[in-house]
C-alpha cells in the first residue's frame, strides 16, 4: 500500500491569541466570582433594631414625664440617649452602633423606666444571639451615677423594622427621618 | 399653599383633609386618635358633623383612611370680625389606626417658646395662588416665624394681630398658606425631632404678599382649652 512520503497534517501548536483570551476569560470569571464573595462576606450590611428598656433608680416619676413636650421630659430623655451613645462609642461596636432614642418613659414603682430603640448596622451574616449578648453587656457597662442617673439595663429585644415603627408612631410627632433613626449628619 | 412643594406620603402624618359634602373645605390635624385640631371659621356655615368626613393620606382624591364626623367644638368666644379664639376641635365618630403614614402631632406646653426668626413648616391642599383653587396632593411651606410687633407695624396688620394670634412668613412674601389650608398646621422641629403644632391656618390679607405674612392661632395659648375639651 502506497504510503504517500509526506502527508501534510494538523499543526498540533494552539493559536496563540485563543489561548490568551481564554486565560483573559477565566481570570475575569475568578475575579468576579471572589468579589461577590467579599462583599456578601464582608461589605453587605444590614440595619438592625433593639429594644431595651432602662431603669433609672432614685428619679421620682411624674406627669411631666409622660409627653415629649416638656422640658423635663426632653432633659431627661436627652441625658440618657447621650449616655447610651457615649458607651456603644467607646465600645467596640462604636462603628455599627448609629442611634438610640427614648420612645416612652414609664413609672414602674418609685422609679422610672425609659422604653428605647436603638440602631446598629452589622454585616447580614453575624450571629444575632452573640451579638445581642454583646450589646447588653456593652449596656451593663453604662457607667452608674454620672451625671445623677442611676441607670440598669432590664432587658433588651431585637425587633423588627416593622415593630419599630409601631413603638414610634404611638409617640405624637415623629416623622420618618425619626422612625428610620437615621444617622446625624 | 403659596410658593411651596409636593409633600410626599408621610411627610405630614399628622395632615387632615377635612371634606365637607366630600369635598375638600379645610385642613385639620390629628392630635389624637379621636379628635382633630382645626379653625373655627371652617364651621361658621357648616356646622352639621354628618355633612363632615376627615381623610387622611397627602392624596384628597385617594386618601388612606375615611372617618366620619361625631361632633364639632367651636371655642364658645370666636370673633369672626376680629378672627380673635379661632379654634375648634372636631371629634371622629371612631378611633384612627395610626401607621408610619397616620399618626398624631405633639401639642405644644402653654409655655413653649415660639421664637421670631425660627423656621416653621405650613401644609394644606390650598390654592396655590390669591383666588386659585385648591389642589389634590398635599403641598408644604417653610417660613419663618415673625413677632407680632413686626406683624403689626403700619406696613403690616397695623394691630390687628392679637396675643392669641401668630404670624409666619417671609419678609418678601412668597411662601404662604392661602384660600383652602385654614384649620391646617404650622409646626416646628425640638432637639428632639419631634414635631409640634404651634399655630392653625386662621386669616391674611390675599396670599404671600410682602409685608403681610400668615396669621395663625397660637395654640400655646389655648393648650389649657385643649385639654379641658379633650383631657389630652
Amino acid at each position: 500500500m502506497y504510503r504517500p512520503a509526506r502527508v501534510t497534517s494538523a499543526s498540533r501548536s494552539l493559536n496563540p491569541y485563543l489561548v490568551f483570551f481564554a486565560v483573559v476569560a477565566v481570570v475575569v470569571i475568578l475575579a468576579v466570582i471572589i468579589g461577590l464573595l467579599v462583599y456578601f462576606l464582608a461589605f453587605d450590611q444590614k440595619y438592625y433594631f433593639y429594644q431595651s428598656s432602662i431603669q433609672i433608680l432614685g428619679k421620682q416619676y411624674s406627669d411631666e414625664l409622660s409627653s415629649p413636650a416638656t422640658e423635663k421630659y426632653r432633659t431627661l430623655s436627652g441625658s440618657i440617649e447621650s449616655m447610651i451613645t457615649k458607651t456603644f462609642k467607646e465600645s467596640d461596636l462604636k462603628n455599627q452602633f448609629i442611634k438610640a432614642h427614648v420612645v416612652k418613659l414609664r413609672q414602674s414603682g418609685n422609679d422610672v423606666i425609659a422604653d428605647i430603640i436603638m440602631k446598629f448596622k452589622f454585616t447580614r451574616r453575624i450571629n444575632e444571639a452573640s451579638m445581642k449578648s454583646r450589646i447588653e453587656s456593652i449596656l451593663h457597662q453604662m457607667p452608674n451615677n454620672s451625671e445623677d442617673l442611676d441607670m440598669h439595663p432590664t432587658q433588651l429585644i431585637p425587633i423588627t423594622g416593622q415593630y419599630t415603627v409601631q413603638l414610634f408612631t404611638r409617640e405624637c410627632g415623629v416623622r420618618s427621618d425619626l422612625i428610620n433613626l437615621s444617622e446625624d449628619r | 399653599i403659596m410658593g411651596g412643594t409636593k409633600a410626599e406620603e408621610g411627610d405630614w402624618p399628622w395632615q387632615v383633609s377635612l371634606q365637607w359634602s366630600s369635598s375638600h373645605h379645610c385642613g385639620g390635624a390629628l392630635i389624637s386618635n379621636r379628635y382633630i385640631l382645626s379653625a373655627a371659621h371652617c364651621f361658621r356655615s357648616y356646622s352639621d358633623p354628618r355633612q363632615w368626613i376627615a381623610t387622611f393620606g397627602t392624596s384628597t382624591i385617594s386618601p388612606l383612611q375615611r372617618v366620619g364626623v361625631s361632633s364639632i367644638l367651636i371655642h364658645d368666644n370666636y370673633k369672626p370680625e376680629t378672627h380673635e379664639n379661632d379654634i375648634a376641635l372636631v371629634q371622629l365618630d371612631r378611633e384612627v389606626t395610626f401607621n408610619r403614614y397616620i399618626h398624631t402631632v405633639c401639642l405644644p406646653e402653654a409655655n413653649q417658646a415660639i421664637s421670631p426668626g425660627s423656621t416653621a413648616y405650613v401644609t394644606g391642599w390650598g390654592s396655590q395662588s390669591y383666588s386659585g383653587s385648591t389642589v389634590p396632593d398635599l403641598k408644604q411651606g417653610r417660613v419663618n416665624i415673625i413677632s407680632n410687633t413686626v406683624c403689626n407695624a403700619p406696613a403690616g396688620y397695623n394691630g390687628a394681630v392679637l396675643s392669641g394670634m401668630l404670624c409666619a412668613g417671609l419678609p418678601e412674601g412668597g411662601v404662604d398658606a392661602c384660600q383652602g389650608d385654614s384649620g391646617g398646621p404650622l409646626v416646628q422641629e425640638d432637639s428632639r425631632q419631634h414635631w409640634f403644632i404651634v399655630g392653625i391656618v386662621s386669616w391674611g390679607y390675599q396670599c404671600g404678599l410682602p409685608d403681610k405674612p400668615g396669621v395663625y392661632t397660637r395654640v400655646t395659648a389655648y393648650r389649657d382649652w385643649i385639654t379641658q375639651k379633650t383631657g389630652i
